[in-house]
């Protein structure tokens, strides 16, 4: 089905044609490499990274060098020979120019390679694979095997910075679920180093994968190389869009790859040890290269990229397309964002579109806001939050931090049990990312000590405003109660720009509307006071539309007029530069002229909660909320609500449960709300509402519905029913026998088997025995009692019975 | 040793002002074999000490407490054993 076209074509910069639509190499596993050409409309095929489009735009990774810092990379192997780069290789673990990797019977080495070849390996050379970047210079660190110090982990890093470009690092610390730790200081200083100094200044890219340990309930936030500003945390996705088993979800991952996922997903394929081939490269390890080659592609686009503005181009470019999370969020600066996926999927085609076009982000500020050394108590199930107002130092311009970036909050917590905290962060403009989820396997009694959680979630927000840290302690497992978590410090350090990262590019048409008058117009000087909410460049008459310049804001008028005002008045917003500009038509108050920047909407409309936009009434999946005029989003799962706990009707797959919606599970198997999944029943359930015997609705065939639990035989105290139903079926059950026997055959008082002690049976029932055994034989007291009795013929009623036993239960 | 023991090695960091010239004679004074600048990191250097046992749950003093005291010494790490995983 290929249409040939010589790959020779694409290596100078050309726009794609319709009849370039589809590129054939006759590399062996070409037609395998669906997360290349995905877009070929086969195997369902949903969304690609565009890698052909950035190819067909002339970008294959020329002139760009990538390295891998890992177990070595077989220099020789017929699809990397071609690009190899001796200078962007070193092997650290023996101390001299040689990666080649160390060989052995279980090809244990072959990691390098691997992540190798999905970068560079040549292309159209009838071998094995096509690297992402195929044309760009490969290089290898051999660094993992051998004793992993401090030091070798800053050689690696800080390899030639002013020859590479791009480091991708497919390792870290364990990811058993129970590891925290990150770069000590030396590895610390190379990351620094290496954003500031390497590639000229522009800062070196570090390229990191996020972590395998989803099976460990992992989390890779407790990884502090993944978790670092200086590196850009990748996740995988399979190609269905699901989460792989091996994924770790944290709010510092920026973006996603392709990686393998279940059975059923097409695999990675790449090249291997001893010159093969393999397509058992998987988890986040075959994402991170992936990710390090469209790097290349858009660095070839531009390589004046600083670090920044290639995380800028990703955050901008990245996208949800088909990727399943059940946490996707629109941030208040309109970017979708997961704590699977970071940004979403990576799309090479635009991003190097955006890296032609690219203006520099302004520098970067860091406030760092001052301490909360406030001690607070975490006790098991509840919940401490602290609120921090933060200025974004605006009294500071070196650090003032208007636009977020990444954001960092510095922890100090002793607790018991690491293992049972889950931290979030809730920024000014209310959203919400998980610093931290429950580890089951970390018992750790060493909490957490100035540990930098970090979060992209709020990129492109605003920075100022009430800073919400929760800290929730969940007991996995009985702990002593005696020495409660305690939350000591933590501070915010925020990084950003003090003015709009993109405002730069359209600087000079800005600089023609703030400009003053201009000569022609200052024909006659004015001398008199000025209004007040002119600035100290004077004004042209008394009033406030004559200020040359505003002390606060100016308002601009259809008629080319302007006025200095204090406040932007309704309907309108102030920008960067000082101006009140006029909102979009149904907003009250906005933050930018578009039809989603608004914050509250004209009367008769309402704000939709995270689009920002004003509508006329609340869509699906939205209630109105009356006290804030604002549409906010139904819970989770929801199709129709109307408050935030209250659902009326559900998503596809869920089902209403009293009034929430739950996913709807097969026959045999029950909703963990905890993990969100469908889990089997106990055996002995048919359905089930939770775990364990004692959940089961149904029983299993061979077993017995008992109270809610399901059992083989009926226990004491239960006896055997059968019935037949409406169907004609017969229905087997045990039920609880009348309270006053021990044991029975059947419903009902008369038909005891055995008594509980105190009690006699007599002819199926159970009958007190009293200490009055014989009328005749009692004690003064009972005996003429009894008599009494007797003679009264009082035994003939059935209530007094048993107020002389066996007398009046066997005569009468 | 037990799993959260720290393993000790024969490589330290070592930062040393004044160049190439004043870490290679202090190394020779203290009996290290200097290794060179570790990768980008000016006046960072690996030394390495072929005496000392490769890996060891007990830090090394002695010698590598004296150098610490040489004017020029700014600091020194006894290089420990991370655990990395290959992902």
């Amino acid at each position: 089905d290929y249409q040939l076209v010589p790959p020779l074509s694409l290596t100078s910069p050309a726009h794609s044609s319709p009849a370039q639509n589809n590129i054939f190499y006759n590399d062996a596993k070409w037609s395998s490499m669906w997360y290349i050409h995905c877009n070929d409309n086969v195997h369902n095929c949903q969304s690609d990274m565009n890698i052909m489009g950035a190819w067909k735009r002339g970008y294959t990774g020329k002139n760009v060098v990538v390295t891998i810092l890992d177990d070595g990379i077989e220099r020789n192997h017929p699809d990397l020979f071609q690009n190899y780069d001796p200078q962007a290789s070193f092997d650290v673990n023996g101390n001299d120019m040689d990666p080649m990797p160390r060989y052995d019977a279980t090809n244990e080495n072959k990691h390098g390679t691997r992540c190798a070849g999905e970068v560079a390996a040549a292309a159209n050379n009838s071998h094995c694979i096509v690297g992402i970047a195929y044309n760009a210079k490969i290089g290898g660190v051999r660094m993992l095997d051998g004793d992993v110090t401090d030091m070798v982990e800053a050689k690696s890093l800080s390899l030639q910075p002013q020859h590479i470009d791009i480091y991708s690092a497919s390792w870290g610390p364990d990811d058993d679920g129970k590891t925290v730790d990150g770069p000590a200081s030396l590895a610390r200083q190379a990351f620094e180093n290496g954003i500031r100094m390497g590639r000229k200044g522009r800062g070196s890219i570090f390229v990191w994968a996020s972590g395998n340990g989803g099976r460990s309930r992992d989390h890779c936030s407790c990884d502090g190389y993944t978790n670092s500003i200086y590196t850009i945390s990748i996740s995988s996705t399979a190609e269905s869009g699901r989460k792989p088993w091996y994924l770790e979800e944290c709010s510092s991952t920026l973006t996603t790859t392709y990686s393998s996922g279940e059975n059923y997903d097409r695999k990675i394929i790449t090249t291997d040890l001893r010159h093969r081939c393999t397509d058992s490269h998987t988890g986040t390890s075959a994402s991170a290269p992936m990710a390090a080659a469209i790097i290349a592609l858009a660095l070839e686009a531009n390589a004046r990229l600083s670090w920044r503005d290639v995380q800028h181009i990703i955050v901008k470019t990245s996208r949800a397309g088909h990727l399943s999370a059940p946490d996707w969020k629109t941030n208040a600066a309109g970017y979708n964002v997961s704590h699977l996926y970071g940004f979403g999927l990576m799309d090479a085609e635009a991003m190097v579109m955006e890296a032609e076009r690219w203006t520099h982000v302004p520098s970067q500020h860091v406030c760092v806001e001052t301490a909360d050394r406030q001690i607070r108590t975490i006790r098991p199930e509840h919940v401490v939050r602290s609120v921090y107002k933060a200025t974004g130092c605006n009294d500071n311009p070196n650090h003032h931090v208007i636009y977020l970036e990444h954001v960092v909050v510095r922890i100090t917590i002793t607790h018991p049990r690491r293992g049972d905290l889950s931290i979030n962060l809730t920024s000014p403009s209310g959203t919400k990312s998980q610093l931290l989820a429950n580890r089951l396997f970390d018992h750790s009694m060493e909490g957490f000590k100035n540990w930098e959680f970090m979060t992209t979630h709020c990129w492109g927000e605003k920075a100022a405003g009430d800073w919400v840290l929760e800290i929730y302690d969940s007991p996995s497992q009985l702990r002593s109660q005696k020495v409660p978590g305690k939350l000591k410090e933590w501070s915010l350090v925020l990084y950003g720009t003090s003015v709009h990262p993109y405002s730069l590019r359209s600087e000079k048409t800005r600089s023609a509307e703030m400009v003053g008058p201009t000569e022609e117009e200052l024909t006659e000087e004015y001398i008199g006071p000025c209004d007040s909410e002119c600035n100290e460049n004077g004004c042209e008459g008394p009033g406030p539309h004559n200020c040359i310049n505003c002390l606060h804001y100016f308002l601009k008028f259809k008629n080319n007029t302007r006025m200095c005002v204090s406040e932007c008045p309704s309907g309108f917003f102030r920008d960067d530069r000082k101006r009140c500009k006029k909102c979009s038509s149904l907003c009250e108050t906005c933050v930018g002229s578009r039809s989603d920047q608004c914050t509250t909407c004209r009367t008769g409309f309402h704000l939709n909660e995270g689009f920002n936009t004003c509508v006329a009434s609340c869509g699906d999946g939205f209630y109105l909320d009356l006290d804030s005029n604002i549409c906010r989003r139904c819970p989770e799962n929801c199709k129709k609500c109307t408050s935030f706990n209250i659902c009326t009707e559900c998503k596809p797959g869920m089902s209403l449960q009293g009034n929430k919606c739950q996913m709807t599970c097969d026959p045999g198997t029950y909703y963990n709300g905890h993990r969100r999944t469908c889990e089997p029943c106990h055996r002995a359930c048919a359905t089930c509402a939770g775990t364990g015997i004692e959940a089961c609705s149904k029983c299993a065939e061979g077993y017995l519905l008992e109270d809610w639990r399901c059992v083989l035989t009926c226990s004491t105290g239960y006896y055997l029913s059968e019935q037949t139903s409406d169907s004609g079926q017969l229905q087997r059950s045990c039920k609880k026998c009348d309270h006053s026997c021990y044991e029975c055959l059947g419903p009902g008082e008369r038909n005891c088997s055995s008594c509980v002690s105190g009690y006699n049976l007599e002819a199926g029932a159970c009958v007190v025995s009293t200490i009055c055994k014989d009328a005749n034989e009692e004690s003064w007291a009972e005996g003429s009692f009894c008599v009494l009795v007797k003679k009264n013929n009082l035994c003939q009623r059935k209530v007094l019975q048993q107020l002389c036993c066996r007398t009046c239960s066997q005569k009468g | 040793p037990p799993c959260n023991a720290r393993i000790y090695t024969n490589h330290w960091a070592v930062r040393i002002a004044g160049g190439p010239d004043v870490a290679e004679r202090i190394a020779d004074k203290y009996g290290y074999r200097n290794m060179g600048q570790i990768g980008d990191l000016k006046d960072h250097y690996h030394f390495f000490h072929s005496r000392t046992i490769k890996r060891s749950t007990l830090s090394s003093r002695g010698r590598h407490s004296f150098i610490s005291m040489e004017p020029k010494v700014e600091w020194i790490q006894q290089q420990v054993v991370k655990r990395r995983i290959k992902r």
